[in-house]
């Protein structure tokens, strides 16, 4: 038996479109310690890791680990009858081929549930080793978003360097090239305004801009992100969830042929 | 030209 109850419902909703354009069929695994994902995208690019933690649930309950095999496609239209406001309790029975999704508004005047069919999923699930990154830009997410978004019009790819100076963004194409420059700057109003830069070891990394541009659909959830990178490594793309938990894609880095 | 890495090949798989 599982029961899994979010008043801020809304995390559900934006988890949601974050990531369904980038993968289609996923197993949710539940456990004690909470309710996580963990799939590549089809083309075995990138990877989504999310975790949303028991303890950021008003009420979690997972008699024993269950994989849930759903296609968020699906997932994510059940979700969109679910209000902003909405509590959102997740319900499913051990062995069970359905997930209920049930929605109350915040005066409890209306209560929905929605039974979604779960289906087999056949998945790798790949250890992810903890690395020491070369360097961790934190920066406010939107200000990411925008640059992948302005970039992409130019280029298909970004070149990423970290250096003491800052974090440049290089693009080149047909119609020209554009290099964006961060530096680090410290707000003393607003952390989330904040671009800080740890660095050990300048490093510059070569993505497809098409895949950041997908990760940048969880801007949504947080007001920073951080970027983690390594030499030859691929670059963690990571927001947090509010007391909850976080969602980090992978995005493995392009070579010289 | 440059080449699309697998992100799998980073990773291992449990």
């Amino acid at each position: 038996m599982l029961e899994l109850r979010l008043v801020q419902g809304s995390l559900l909703k934006k988890v949601l479109d974050a990531i369904k354009d980038l993968v289609t069929d996923a197993n949710f695994d539940c456990s004690e310690s909470g309710f996580s994902l963990q799939a590549m995208d089809s083309s075995h690019v990138a990877l989504v890791a999310l975790l949303l933690r028991s303890d950021g649930f008003e009420h979690y309950r997972c008699d024993r680990n269950l994989s849930m095999g759903m296609n968020l496609t699906n997932m994510s239209k059940m979700l969109k009858c679910a209000g902003n406001d909405d509590i959102i309790t997740i319900k499913a029975d051990d062995g069970g081929d359905s997930v209920t999704f049930m929605f109350e508004s915040p005066s409890q005047d209306k209560v929905s549930d929605f039974e979604m069919k779960l289906m087999d999923i056949d998945s790798e699930h790949l250890g992810i080793p903890e690395t020491e990154y070369h360097a961790i830009v934190k920066m406010p997410s939107a200000e990411f978003a925008r640059i992948c978004r302005d970039l992409s019009t130019i280029g298909d790819t970004v070149v990423i360097s970290v250096s003491k100076d800052g974090v440049k963004f290089s693009t080149s194409g047909d119609i020209g090239s554009a290099n964006v420059v961060c530096r680090q700057n410290n707000s003393v109003d607003n952390k989330d305004n904040e671009t800080v830069i740890e660095m050990n070891e300048p490093v510059s990394l070569t993505f497809a801009l098409r895949y950041l541009n997908s990760f940048t659909k969880a801007t949504t959830l947080s007001n920073t992100v951080t970027l983690s990178m390594s030499k030859e490594l691929p670059v963690v793309v990571e927001y947090k969830i509010a007391e909850i938990g976080h969602i980090r894609f992978y995005l493995a880095p392009k070579i010289e042929d | 030209k440059r080449g699309q890495q697998s992100i799998s090949k980073f990773f291992r798989t449990q």
